[in-house]
Formats: C-alpha cells, sequence, structure tokens
C-alpha cells in the first residue's frame, strides 16, 4: 500500500509545493508511482504540472465533501508514474465548510481508505501539498498521513515556526493519528554565501540531527521558472542545480525508506 | 480617525510582515502615530519588533473573543510613535473558534470601533498584518479595513494568487465593507537582473496600472537579519537598499493619503 507524506509547513513560502512537485517528478523518475494531492486552495502544483484551471472539473474538494472517489478526480501528469488530484476553487470555502461536519479531521484518511479497498489508490508514494496554515486542511493531512516532511526555507522567521509545527505534530500524533511523525526535514532555498543561510542551516541541523536530510535544496532561478512552464524542473531543465538537487532528495528519501 | 490597512496576501512568503513592520517603522519616522496589529498566529511581526513569545499576555485574540480591551493588548516598540498588538499561540486556534461566534467577521471591526468611541486607537495609521489564507481572521481584517495593500514578490506562482485576492477583496466590499478597495500592490524581494522577475513586475504593471506603487523592495539580506534582531530594518541598517526602499515607499504611501 501506498505511504502516505504531507508536505507541511505553516511559513509561508518555503517551498512546499516546489518540493511536492518536484520530489513527485524525482520520485517517477527513479520509478516510484506517485501521486501528489494539491490541498492547497491556491492550486499551485496543479498550475506547476501544467493543469489550467478551466481542466479542473473535479478536485479534492468533490473529495472531501464525499461526492467523488478518488479514481474520478485523478488526472495524469506530464510525467510518466506521477499522477495528481488537482486543487479546484471551491476549496478555499473547505475550512469553513469541513468546521461542521462529522469526522471534519477524518474526511481524507476515510476517502483514501475506501481508495484502497476499491484498490484505486495503487502507488507507491502519496505526498499531499499543504497550504500555509494549520487549520483543517492541513489537519486532514496529518490524520491521513504516515509521516510529515517539513521544507524549511534557510532564514530566521522560518525557523521560528519549527517549534510551532512540531507542537501541532505531536498533538495529531497523540490525539488522531498515532503512527504520524515528523520524518523529515529539507532545506530548501539555500545560498550558503549569505551568512545567515549558513547559521540557521547549522542550527537546524543541531537542533533535529538525522531528520534533517543531508541533500540542500539551492536557491535557483530556473525552479522558480518551471512553474510558468507547467512543468517539474526535472522536465524543464535536467541539468540545473535545482533538479539535479531534487534527484540527490529523491534518492536520499529512497534510502531511508528501506531502512524504516 | 485612524486609517485602518490591511497587508494582505494568500500567497505565502510574499513579504506580508516584512512591509507591515517596515513600513509601519518608516512611517513613525516621518511623524505618523502608527500602531501594527499582528493578526498571524505565526506571530512573526511581533518578533520583528523584539516581543518575545514570553512576554506577550494579552493579544489579538483576547480582542477578537471579547476578554479585552484595544488599549490593555497593546504594547510599544522600540521605535518611537510605532506600536503593535501582539499575536499569541490562542490565535492560531482562532479560526475554528470564530466561525460559531456571532459576527464573526466583524469581530475586529467591533473591537476597533468600541476603540475609538472610547479615544483609545488615536493612532494616523493601522496596519493589519494578515496571515497567508482568506479565513476568518484575513476576513476580519478586510471587514475592518479602510483599504487593502497587497505585497507581490516578483514570481510565477505568486502573480497566480493575485485575482483570487481581487476577487476575494470585492466580494467583501459587496457583502460586509463597502469602503474597503485594493489600494496598492507593492513589488517585494525584486531582482532586476532576473529575467523572471522583470517579466513579472512588468506584467502586473500592465494589468494593475496606478495601484502598484512606484516604489520597489530589493531583495536585501539585512532586511531577512533585522528580525533577528528584534527590530524593523530602519533600526538594525538605516542605510542599507531595503531601508531605503521602505522610506521611499513611505513618502509615496503619504503622497497618495494626501490624494485620496
Ligand atoms: N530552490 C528554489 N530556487 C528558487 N526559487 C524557488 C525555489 N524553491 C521555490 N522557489 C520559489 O519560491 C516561491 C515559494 O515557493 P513555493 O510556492 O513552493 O512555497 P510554498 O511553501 O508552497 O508557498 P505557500 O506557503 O504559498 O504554499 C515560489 O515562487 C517558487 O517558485
Ligand atoms: N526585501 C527582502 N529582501 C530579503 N529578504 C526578504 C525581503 N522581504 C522579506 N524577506 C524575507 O523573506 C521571508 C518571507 O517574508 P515575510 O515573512 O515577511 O513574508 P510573509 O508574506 O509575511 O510570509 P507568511 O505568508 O508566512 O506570513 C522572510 O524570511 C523575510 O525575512
Ligand atoms: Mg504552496
Ligand atoms: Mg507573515
Amino acid at each position: 500500500a501506498a505511504r502516505v507524506i504531507a508536505i507541511v509547513n505553516q511559513k509561508g513560502g518555503v517551498g512546499k509545493t516546489t518540493t511536492a512537485v518536484n520530489l513527485a517528478a524525482a520520485l517517477a523518475a527513479c520509478g516510484q508511482r506517485t501521486l501528489v494531492i494539491d490541498l492547497d486552495p491556491q492550486g499551485n502544483a496543479s498550475t506547476g504540472v501544467g493543469i489550467p484551471a478551466r481542466a479542473r472539473t473535479l478536485g479534492i474538494y468533490d473529495i472531501l465533501i464525499g461526492e467523488c472517489a478518488f479514481a474520478e478526480a485523478t488526472m495524469r501528469t506530464d510525467t510518466p508514474l506521477f499522477d495528481i488530484v488537482p486543487s479546484t476553487m471551491d476549496l478555499s470555502g473547505a475550512e469553513i465548510e469541513l468546521v461542521g461536519m462529522p469526522r471534519r479531521e477524518w474526511r481524507l484518511a476515510d476517502a483514501l481508505a475506501a481508495a484502497r479497498a476499491a484498490d484505486e489508490a495503487c502507488y507507491d508514494y502519496i505526498l499531499i501539498d499543504c497550504p500555509p496554515s494549520l487549520g483543517l486542511l492541513t489537519l486532514n493531512a496529518l490524520t491521513a498521513a504516515d509521516g510529515a516532511l517539513a521544507p524549511l526555507q534557510a532564514e530566521f522567521l522560518a525557523l521560528e515556526g519549527l517549534s510551532h509545527l512540531k507542537r501541532t505534530i505531536d498533538m495529531v500524533a497523540e490525539r488522531l493519528n498515532p503512527r504520524l511523525k515528523l520524518e523529515g526535514i529539507v532545506i530548501t532555498m539555500i545560498d550558503r554565501r549569505v551568512r545567515l543561510a549558513e547559521a540557521v542551516a547549522d542550527d537546524v541541523r543541531a537542533h533535529f540531527g538525522a531528520i534533517v536530510y543531508r541533500a540542500e535544496i539551492p536557491r535557483n532561478v530556473r525552479v522558480s521558472e518551471a512553474p510558468s512552464h507547467g512543468k517539474p524542473v526535472l522536465l524543464y531543465d535536467l541539468n540545473c542545480s535545482g533538479s539535479r538537487a531534487y534527484l540527490r532528495l529523491a534518492r536520499e528519501f529512497l534510502q531511508r525508506e528501506n531502512l524504516l
């Protein structure tokens, strides 16, 4: 059965979407069948794989409110072995709508369980791109996930949010999902020439030890250009430093999986 | 009476907090009495002016749920004429708590009206730092505001969210707060040597015209270092390109105010 990983950090703009899309593409390049669930109302992951808003009829919102099954909302991307459940505009009202629903934190977990029972979600990995908050959408992702992966920008303000994130993950593990743990931290957009970035990266490694991936993602303009072409950076420019970094991350991720 | 401006953009990491704190400091340097309301559960604005989490007893959460008045939660910062209502940890549960409360979108507007009536909010400008979402906290800011100011990172994915933000502002103006409009867009973290950034900036100016401030904020590492010293960049390094840009922005903001 698929391993479900929530790509999560309530701090905005730290590289959650970029990591979900490009780690998924790199895992697919390594032969792993990968699904990304775009749980962010902004729909950046769906745009990043080349699915314009007008082509998204069913999405994760329809699955959360019980109107359709996983298989119906799943779409292929240009990358073989890499599928996506897109985000639609309806999702921006979902946080308020979910509050009054039964099993409101479990809606995604229940839908995934139903998909597995119907033998629909036959993936090796499912990555969930979360919005920049710790509201009901992110709680649904954490309740459905086997593990959490936190992209972290090498900036002072981003460091501050990490302890808040860790506490939230521990709370979800205690009350909703006992198998959940913070499995990995990925340092993103790092420019090693900047003293502050070096200091933050060293600080994180000192605090969180082996959880922090050795692979770091450098700041690389090709990575930020790729979404405007609707492609993961591996398809846009395989030789750039961003692509090589995400391939390194995928290999390290798979090494850890064999050890788990 | 104070003009209330919501610093808003659901896209994460675009410079909302940095703009709220540094525009406030620059307005204070120009002699304007300025209050920042930290409406983000992350509390980055409170950190950015040097108020550690343990020093925040009362905050905006207590005001929203009606447990204290504005004056009780307002704190001085190191910058003369610049005060702040901090964010506390309780705020992260507020979005869900607010859903069931009466006048849930009006809680901030009502509290500000009460403060004005009691002659407590005697500021020239009140800037509200919003979280990266369009949930109930941001809706409270938009309902209480006279105008909205959107920081925009010169990145492709950030451009995508702008039309969604504009629609939300128009919806709030129609249903909750007729005086609200998108008054300004500030291009942030721009490196004019990067072709994509140039293209995005030109695109935004073509679409949104005179709303876009002429003053642009360059990417400048001193800006991202300042919060780790608990200071606005004007206090941390007055001569850096970031400080000069925020002073230009404040002057242009005040020029527009005289014209409004
Ligand atoms: N390694 C990188 N090099 C250069 N730019 C990057 C890199 N990673 C991400 N970016 C750019 O930085 C911005 C923020 O990244 P991204 O949107 O993935 O973050 P996020 O955490 O998903 O944001 P949000 O909190 O809004 O969901 C985007 O414009 C993206 O293209
Ligand atoms: N002009 C600049 N030059 C360099 N770094 C900057 C600049 N403006 C902001 N930053 C840094 O970029 C990061 C994002 O900025 P900031 O936290 O202000 O954005 P935000 O929109 O408030 O984020 P969130 O969506 O999480 O609330 C921070 O680490 C900040 O220090
Ligand atoms: Mg994202
Ligand atoms: Mg912020």
